[in-house]
């Protein structure tokens, strides 16, 4: 059972991370590491590409890898 | 350990590219 302190995998944190700057698919899930959100590697794969499909956010290249991003 | 890192990332992105 997640306690308050665990970090939470939901839409508003992607929205948050995305707003404040452009983030690769790593990047995202180093900020929702299993070991930190209780998940297992299958959901957190599966949440994630829930959350993105409806955040739809913009894409771009950055250093030859693909970057999301959000703007307010 | 990275290795796990990138197959979650290669699975994401497997997810969204038929979305993308």
């Amino acid at each position: 059972t997640p306690s308050a302190s665990d970090v939470l995998l939901t839409e508003d944190a992607v929205r948050r991370y995305l707003i404040r700057k452009p983030m690769t698919t790593k990047d995202l899930l180093k900020k929702f590491q299993t070991k930190r959100t209780g998940l297992s590697s299958e959901q957190t794969v599966n949440v994630l590409a829930q959350i993105l499909k409806r955040l739809n956010p913009e894409r771009k290249n950055i250093n030859d890898k693909m970057h999301f991003y959000l703007t307010e | 350990s990275s290795s796990e890192a990138d197959e979650m990332a290669a699975a994401l992105e497997a997810e969204l590219n038929d979305f993308m």
